[in-house]
């Protein structure tokens, strides 16, 4: 069945919808079958991009490749149990329609602490948290501190995703490979993103997770958004002559390393 | 009674802590008497900043300006209008508190729609929402569009903040003056930054807010929140010989000309 990744942090604006954007793309790319669920219901980042790529590939008269897309609808009644019964139920039923017929599900999940959000934590077979280089976006994980005595309480995102491991591992044994991923990484690295590395170093040990290379800021990883077009597409300038721009290069080569250091399993002969 | 500034934005990551510390640092720097609320009850972002400065201070044996802080508390039953009705009490309570001793009231809040976080924005003398250069980021004002008579329709964010403008014409006539924000902008302008500028101006009339200048993507501004200190607080390396450096005046000055372009209310003589 399915290989689920969820890309999640409760850290408002780390990019999990620009990471579930180019991972997707890049696994469609590879030529695997791949689904996708947009968690965020009311900004609905994932999806907008999606409805962006189909109009302009209708526009352009040609196809672009497309995941099957599921985009969950809000619960909206005022008791929080109800909610919860109905999202649940949807979203079980989103799983249940793709896990035998899909190689990935990819999750795109919202900033803020919810059920939903929660449950999604607790299916991921392969779970991305990307991370500015900022200890505001570290405190999230455990607690910064200037005295070292009082420094690295585990904090309420760390906590959220160890209590999804130890449900999981409840259900059904099963393993969530947490890999953090260095996004909107500065092209020189400063004094601040070296000591922002050495804590998430020491960190990986603590929470058990595992750090990818990073995603530098890259105009070309959001200017795009508008046609639903990613670096990892031909995009018409650099179609000309079929020369790829350096940007266009460089973003390709990080969102292969990404995928390649996500060890995913690959499909059999 | 307190000029209330609410610092808002549904998106996540743009920057509202951030701005929120800064433009209270300068205030107090200033000579104004400032409280701060946080709204963002669960990640508390400028409560552990606030936490941060008032234990550097005290380990550095000095003192530095300080707000009258206010975290509020989750509401956590399972009953969405019993929430609700905690949340408001301890917001209520908390504005009574301050409004006759305070010249400015600095309200942060979370990426998340909530009751709490609406009720704020309806409460905003001041309304300042960070933006990232980012198509993305504009997506939740005015759906982004490569067809331009598709572009347009009013986004979610948008409408939550009309919304607050009705609610607060006819509790007391009130205006909100809305301050769009640009943030984490880049060192050098690309052709991306430059058509976010031009949706932003053509939006500014349709929603009626203004734009101010801007603030650049600064390691300064995001690698004092271990120590609690801002770029306007006395750094010990800046404060060697008393100059300063490149990077904390051209901070300075941004946060200055912010100041300035949100046209507060000054004292009387
Ligand atoms: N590597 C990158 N290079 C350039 N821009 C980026 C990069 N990653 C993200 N961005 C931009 O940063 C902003 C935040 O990214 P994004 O919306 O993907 O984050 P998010 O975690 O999904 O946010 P939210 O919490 O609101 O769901 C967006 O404006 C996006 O275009
Ligand atoms: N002008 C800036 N220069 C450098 N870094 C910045 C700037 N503004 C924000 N940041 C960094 O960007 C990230 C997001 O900023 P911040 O946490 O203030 O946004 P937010 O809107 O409050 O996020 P949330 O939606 O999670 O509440 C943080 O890592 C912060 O340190
Ligand atoms: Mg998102
Ligand atoms: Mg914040």
């Amino acid at each position: 069945s399915a290989h689920v990744i969820v890309v999640a942090n409760e850290k408002g604006g780390t990019g999990k919808s620009t990471v579930s954007i180019h991972t997707t793309v890049g696994l469609l790319k590879a030529g695997y079958r791949v689904a996708t669920i947009d968690l965020d219901t009311r900004q609905r980042t994932l999806t907008r991009f999606f409805e962006n790529r189909l109009s302009w590939a209708e526009q352009a008269g040609t196809t672009l490749e497309m995941p099957f897309h599921h985009a969950l609808d809000r619960g909206d009644s005022a008791d929080l149990g109800d909610n919860e019964t109905r999202e649940f139920t949807a979203f079980a039923n989103a799983i249940e329609q793709i896990e035998h017929d899909y190689e990935f599900v990819v999750i795109d999940t919202p900033a803020s602490d919810s059920y939903l959000m929660r449950l999604a934590h607790s299916l991921a077979d392969t779970l991305i948290s990307p991370i500015n280089d900022s200890f505001i976006d570290v405190d999230v994980f455990s607690r910064v501190h200037h005295d070292r005595a009082k420094r690295g309480a585990i904090a309420h995102y760390a906590d959220l995703v160890l209590e999804a491991r130890r449900r999981r591992r409840q259900v059904d044994a099963g393993m969530i490979d947490w890999v953090l991923l260095r996004n909107r990484v500065a092209a020189l690295q400063s004094n601040n993103a070296k000591q922002i590395a050495a804590s998430i170093e020491k960190l990986a040990t603590e929470l058990q997770f595992r750090t990818a290379e990073g995603l530098h800021d890259r105009v070309i990883f959001r200017e795009l958004f508008p046609i639903g077009l990613t670096a990892l597409d031909a995009i018409e300038e650099a179609a000309r002559g079929g020369v790829l721009t350096n940007s266009q290069l460089a973003a390709r080569q990080e969102i292969g390393e990404l995928i390649e250091t996500l060890r995913l399993p690959v499909r059999g002969p």
